[in-house]
């Protein structure tokens, strides 16, 4: 319904005028849509990173693209928020000054949401009450292993077979 | 719904029965590639209801089944258990009152498959009904797997409407 | 023409299964036609990481479908060597040990081959002959500095604005 | 044909003019999110003959051109120059007994625009003939970019084909 849809945008943009300068450190972003008719129309994002004034979001970094979508993704997850979230890599193609305000962001998610996430990054692990370890000693099979950050930055590179 | 312990068995490379736990509120699961860590995420989609063997990078459903490595023959039977936490009695309907709610997915080589609540076998319906209202249905943004984040960026404005459509 | 394309597919697998163990420490892979004739057919890749009985790619962890992939570009570059090959981030899902097969292996190849890469990886930067770093002291204003690892390590994060 | 140099001014975030050395065999790349290191690869890709604007993650060709920034205005002119050493004669046709070579390409925001070699005015298609043989054709495997290694991975079977149809 075309109301359902116009509200669930108008969120979106909302969150994401929070969102977004929250794990850029500034800029702005915003859904708007490629025509008149909402129930026909297509939705694109623009978006610009502090200081910069790309109008596409084509133009931008892998890293600033990443952080993007997970704007998009994380405002998108407001509009009914899960009692849980699991993220698989996500801050891969981020620097680690993107990556600390995703992993503050992510601090401040989790007083009411449980976050289960995949990562390789140490900072990332850094912030985890848990650290679980996945290992295949044997081929093809896995186990899990309870670890604390320095074996979890051992493993993460262990030799698998 | 606090998830507590997720169990598997047979699924993908967790062919041993496998638990892990989950008391933080923040848990970081790490190790090289292949090892089985989106596996997990597989297994929490599949045990949640998914449908599509895409969605969980297989052409079949059977593909869930652990199909055998350098040492181990094949299984027959993958099963996924999720542990919640309903002490708050979020969780919606006839299991309200449960202070615990498990929900276990079971498939057979040979095609038998079923979904269970508390041990108590059910359709499929039933799982994504516990969830109304959690946020936890069929694609919402509560599992974002591995490629899904290269996949927005790539969207056409289309696509990228459908993405809206499906949240609202 | 028929001759060519049936020609440059068995030379691309000649390369594979040379490229692919030496990327993975083990296993074989190989392009295979999905139907009779070879000038309407598809392509396909089956990939068998060492240990592991999968069939398709499709099944692969993500660094797995990263390094099966990267064997299938360094095959096609095989081809017809350029005199410098760059190599933008290929190396960010690859787990250490990995990583250290990658580094190797453009070792090898950089006898003949001059090799401009960009990484956030450690290993990767450590095997660099030389290291240019770019910086944006200037907001939206690229700036080059040569660099050592140490620098290089602290440069790839420092705060762009 | 060794690549000894690159110089840029105009080229998107490299506003200023900027001369980049190569001495190595292994050169490393770093630095943040968005500084312009793949930049630097799409300035390579442009000036050996780039004719879409998509492949430069543009819409037009004018988006290579510096459009400003918090604290600069646009300029009006882009230009790259590559330079390569020629000592041991492999460059194709006429170029072949010159030391070194140095490919350029300039473009205007009216839409002025030109190729370069050792400042001679040339084609486009004189720029790619230097490099027949070499590998560095427009569409050949020398320069491997941020986000194609996942479209290797995703490509369906007819799409994986046309990889191989411009390799051969
Ligand atoms: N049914 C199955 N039986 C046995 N092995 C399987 C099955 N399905 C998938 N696998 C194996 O699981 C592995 C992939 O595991 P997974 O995707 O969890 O890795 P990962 O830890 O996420 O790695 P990465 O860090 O590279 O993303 C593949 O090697 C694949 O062969
Ligand atoms: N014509 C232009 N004028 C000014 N800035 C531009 C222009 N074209 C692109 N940019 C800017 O260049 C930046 C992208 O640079 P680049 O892709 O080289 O980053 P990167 O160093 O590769 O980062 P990452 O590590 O995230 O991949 C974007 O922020 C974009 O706004
Ligand atoms: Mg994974
Ligand atoms: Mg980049």
């Amino acid at each position: 319904t075309r109301e359902r849809l116009q509200a669930t945008f108008d969120l979106v943009n909302q969150h994401l005028s929070v969102l977004f300068p929250t794990l850029f450190g500034g800029g702005q972003a915003q859904l708007v849509m490629t025509g008149e008719e909402i129930l026909d129309a297509g939705v694109q994002m623009t978006a610009q990173p502090p200081g910069k004034k790309n109008s596409s979001i084509h133009l931008l970094s892998g890293g600033e693209k990443a952080l993007t979508a997970l704007s998009l993704v994380f405002s998108l997850f407001q509009l009914n928020p899960a009692p849980f979230c699991l993220l698989d890599e996500v801050d891969a193609p981020l620097d680690d000054s993107n990556t600390e305000r995703f992993c503050e962001l992510v601090k401040k998610m989790s007083l009411h949401t449980q976050f289960i996430y995949i990562s390789h990054n140490k900072i990332t692990m850094e912030m985890a009450e848990q650290l679980v370890g996945v290992t295949m000693q044997e081929q093809g099979v896995s186990r899990i292993v309870a670890v604390d950050i320095e074996e979890a930055m051992r493993l993460k590179d262990a030799i698998p077979v | 719904m606090r998830l507590t312990q997720i169990k598997l068995a047979g699924f993908k490379t967790f062919v041993d029965p496998t638990t892990i736990h989950f008391p933080g509120q923040r848990v970081g699961v790490v190790g090289p590639n292949g090892c089985g860590k989106s596996n997990v995420i597989d297994a929490m989609r599949w045990v949640l209801g998914e449908s599509s063997a895409r969605q969980l990078r297989g052409e079949s459903m059977q593909d869930v089944i652990f199909n055998g490595s350098g040492t181990r023959k094949p299984v027959g039977r993958a099963s996924v258990e999720l542990i919640f936490d309903n002490s708050l009695g979020k969780a919606a309907g006839q299991w309200s009152q449960y202070a615990e709610i498990a929900v276990k997915r079971v498939l057979h080589r040979n095609g038998e498959s079923g979904y269970y609540i508390n041990n108590l076998h059910v359709r499929r319906k039933d799982i994504t009904d516990i969830f109304l209202g959690t946020g936890l249905g069929a694609r919402a943004y509560a599992i974002i797997e591995q490629g899904m984040i290269s996949r927005i960026i790539e969207a056409r404005p289309e696509e990228l409407r459908v993405f809206l459509e499906e949240a609202a």
